[in-house]
């Protein structure tokens, strides 16, 4: 069978289905001082599988707003300064207005997921950490 | 806060592949 650490070049995504790709890849982040940029994608993709229903709206609300206050304020953070800002726009509105789709943070988690893909995805592939790993 | 942090860390685990 192909070993993991060579599906992990397959794509970002054969490498984010995988725990230890994950850990491996984080770690490379880390050293790249952008680890927010993994984390956010994964709170997204948490964010969108939590139901919308009377019994969790205020905890996705109030999830909503620590994605927002954590990743997405104008705070100097790396995935602050990688979205758009409309895209920051459109998720203020929805959390201003309360109304949290499981959709809202869809475009920014695209607008990150299209940096990894061509930037630190690729740089990991190359890096030290990788390679020795393999 | 740290109840904040509590409900992203527990959002971001639950997006994360299981062990296989």
């Amino acid at each position: 069978p192909t070993p993991p650490y060579l599906k992990w070049a397959e794509s970002l995504h054969s490498l984010l289905d995988d725990q230890d790709g994950i850990s491996l890849f984080r770690m490379f982040l880390q050293q790249e001082d952008c680890a927010d940029l993994l984390d956010f994608w994964f709170a997204c993709s948490g964010f969108r599988k939590l139901e919308p229903c009377d019994a969790n709206e205020e905890k996705r609300l109030k999830l909503a707003k620590a994605i927002y206050r954590k990743y997405v304020l104008a705070g100097g953070g790396i995935v602050a300064r990688q979205i758009k800002p409309a895209t920051k726009s459109f998720i203020k509105d929805c959390i201003v207005r309360q109304q949290v789709d499981p959709a809202m943070f869809d475009q920014a988690q695209t607008e990150i997921q299209a940096l990894m893909e061509d930037n630190t995805y690729p740089l990991f592939l190359k890096s030290d950490i990788y390679l020795e790993y393999t | 806060i740290d109840s904040e942090d509590d409900l992203l860390q527990e959002c971001i685990s639950s997006a994360m592949p299981k062990k296989k």
